[in-house]
């Protein structure tokens, strides 16, 4: 089942941003 | 706030078309980011605190041709396009109003596609710098893309002295987005 998460867009770019850098470190 | 809409079905639809289409989004931006010279050369901590601080800012300048003020609709990257009304029932009302605003002024400068790339590049840099470790690069990597984002500007239009400084006065109308609408709460669905 899908899993619906709260956060703040802030927190969501946040979130996309830390996990693109930790994949090309 | 949390989206409330009647159409219980319609909103949920929305949402997961706007989730589907703004990660992608944001990727997009690393990966611009990534490509503006000299952005690589800062630290790996100061690109991450300058995306997370201007990501937001950068998508409202590419959103600004998917608002259309004329006809008040919103067409989402996937290609659906909404109506203002409909939107507004997802709570997002403030949000959406400046953005017209926003888009209707930006818009009316009638920039180019490598213009409009350019000034994305330095709205990026012109970011909130509260975390930067090496302000001195992130400055002087800004005034570097002002220049050549002027010198592009002056050389297309030389008889248009204003557009240039218009423009500039974008940055603190993105500011002010960002602060306002940036850490509103937004549900996301994530398989």
């Amino acid at each position: 089942p899908k899993t619906h998460r709260v956060m703040t867009l802030a927190d969501h770019i946040s979130h996309i941003i830390t996990q693109d850098f930790a994949r090309n470190k | 706030a949390c989206p409330v809409s009647g159409a219980e079905r319609t909103s949920q639809e929305i949402w997961e078309s706007f989730s589907q289409c703004f990660t992608p989004a944001v990727k997009e931006v690393v990966e611009f980011a990534k490509g503006i010279p000299g952005f690589q050369e800062l630290s790996q901590q100061d690109q991450v605190m300058l995306l997370k601080s201007g990501t937001f800012q950068v998508l409202m300048v590419r959103f600004c041709t998917l608002f259309n003020a004329e006809e008040r609709t919103v067409t989402f990257l996937n290609g659906q396009t909404y109506p203002l009304s409909t939107l507004r029932a997802l709570g997002m009302s403030s949000l959406l109003d400046a953005m017209f605003e926003f888009s209707e002024k930006l818009g009316s400068l009638g920039l180019e596609p490598d213009e409009m790339a350019l000034f994305m590049a330095v709205v990026l840099v012109s970011a909130d710098r509260s975390g930067i470790s090496d302000m001195r690069a992130v400055e002087q990597l800004q005034e570097g893309l002002i220049r050549a984002l002027r010198s592009l500007i002056t050389r297309r239009r030389p008889d248009d002295t204003t557009l240039f400084s218009k423009l500039l006065l974008r940055l603190p109308d993105l500011r002010t987005l960002n602060n306002l609408h940036s850490d509103k709460l937004l549900a996301f669905r994530i398989d």
